[in-house]
C-alpha cells in the first residue's frame, strides 16, 4: 500500500496537457 | 616539465587523488575518475567544483581544467555526481556501481530535505536504505539499538511526527524483517523504483520571472521543463516536454523557448542572471540529448554492459 501511494505520485510529476496559447495565458497570469 | 597540480575527486563513497597537468582537460580528468570506479555508463554523470564566486558549477569537459574558474585550494577539490538522471530506473540503470552511485546520492538528497518524501514513503525508503547496508534481519546479530546511530529519515519528517527516536526505529526494523532474502544490491533498486515517483526527484529548480515579475520556479529533467508556483514545487502548472520544443536559446537574461508548431507563439520567462541561463541552457540540452538517445537502438557498447550485466 506504501509502495502503491508512492508509485501514484508518479502522475504528479508532468504538468496538465495543454496548447501553448493556454500555456502562455496561464503563465501570464500568475 | 611543467608542474603538476593536485586534484582531489570525492565520489559519493569515495576519494580519489590525483596529479594531473597544467594542460589536462576536463575530459581527461573525468576518463580518470571513471577509470578508477569502475564506471562506464558515464552519460549521467559530471565533475562539479565551487567555482571563483563561490558557485556550484559543472566542469567543462572540452576545456582545460586549468582554464576553468575553480576556487584556487591545494588540492583542487571535485564532486562526482550523477547531474543527469534516467527516465526509468530499472530499465536503464545497467552496472551495480551506477545504481551504488544513484542509490547514494538520492538518498542524500532525500535525506538533507532537498527532496520532499512523505513520511510513510520516508519510513519505507528508510527500511530499504537499512536492507542495502546490513542485508537480512537477524536477532542474534541486530540487537536491539543497531539502528541509533544510522541517518535514517529527513529532519522534516522527525519534527513534523512526534515519535521518539525509538519508535521510529520501530517502524523501520519491522520493515526491515519484511525485506528478508532481498540482497542488498535488490534492496538498492528498490529504493531508487520508489523514489523516482517523488514529486522533487531528478528535478533541476531555477529561480525565474514572467513578464509581469512574478518570481516562479522553473524545473529541469529527463523529460522536458515545468513551470511551477513559487510556493509549490511539487506541482507543475504548465509542461514543456522535449517533443513539443523546437529551440531553446538565451539573450542576456533573457530565455525563449520556441514550439515545434511554427504558430504558435514563442515561450519567454526571465532568469535573475546570464549565468543561470547558461546553466538552464546546459541542462536543457544535456538531457535532451540523452531523451533522444533513449529512443534510439542501444549502441553496441550499452548491448556490451547489458550482456556483462545478466552474466
Amino acid at each position: 500500500e506504501a509502495k502503491e501511494k508512492a508509485r501514484a505520485k508518479r502522475a504528479n510529476k508532468r504538468a496538465p496537457q495543454m496548447d501553448w496559447s493556454k500555456k502562455h495565458e496561464i503563465f501570464s497570469n500568475f | 616539465m611543467p608542474k603538476p597540480v593536485n586534484v582531489r575527486v570525492t565520489t559519493m563513497d569515495a576519494e580519489l587523488e590525483f596529479a594531473i597537468q597544467p594542460n589536462t582537460t576536463g575530459k581527461q580528468l573525468f576518463d580518470q575518475v571513471v577509470k578508477t570506479v569502475g564506471l562506464r555508463e558515464v552519460w549521467y554523470f559530471g565533475l562539479q567544483y565551487t567555482d571563483t564566486k563561490g558557485f556550484p558549477t559543472w566542469l567543462k569537459l572540452d576545456k582545460k581544467v586549468s582554464a576553468q574558474e575553480v576556487r584556487k585550494e591545494n588540492p583542487l577539490q571535485f564532486k562526482f555526481r550523477a547531474k543527469f538522471f534516467p527516465e526509468d530506473v530499472p530499465e536503464e540503470l545497467i552496472q551495480e556501481i551506477t545504481q551504488k552511485l544513484f542509490f547514494l546520492q538520492v538518498k542524500e538528497g532525500i535525506l538533507s530535505d532537498e527532496v520532499y518524501c512523505p513520511p510513510e514513503t520516508a519510513v519505507l525508503l528508510g527500511s530499504y536504505a537499512v536492507q542495502a547496508k546490513f542485508g537480512d534481519y537477524s536477532k542474534d546479530v541486530h540487537k536491539s539499538g543497531y539502528l541509533t546511530t544510522e541517518r535514517l529519515l529527513p529532519q522534516r519528517v522527525l519534527d513534523q511526527h512526534k515519535l521518539s527516536r525509538e519508535q521510529w526505529e520501530e517502524r523501520i526494523e519491522v520493515w526491515h524483517t519484511e525485506h528478508r532474502g532481498m540482497l542488498k544490491e535488490d534492496a538498492m533498486l528498490e529504493y531508487l523504483k520508489i523514489a523516482q515517483d517523488l514529486e522533487m526527484y531528478g528535478i533541476n529548480y531555477f529561480d525565474i520571472k514572467n513578464k509581469k515579475g512574478t518570481d516562479l520556479w522553473l524545473g529541469v529533467d529527463s523529460l522536458g521543463l515545468n513551470i511551477y508556483e513559487h510556493d509549490d514545487k511539487l506541482t507543475p502548472k504548465i509542461g514543456f516536454p522535449w517533443s513539443e520544443i523546437r529551440n531553446i536559446s538565451f539573450n542576456d537574461k533573457k530565455f525563449i523557448i520556441k514550439p515545434i508548431d511554427k504558430k504558435a507563439p514563442d515561450f519567454v520567462f526571465y532568469a535573475p542572471r546570464l549565468r543561470i541561463n547558461k546553466r538552464i541552457l546546459q541542462l536543457c540540452m544535456g538531457n535532451h540529448e540523452l531523451y533522444m538517445r533513449r529512443r534510439k537502438p542501444d549502441t553496441i557498447e550499452v548491448q556490451q554492459m547489458k550482456a556483462q550485466a545478466k552474466e
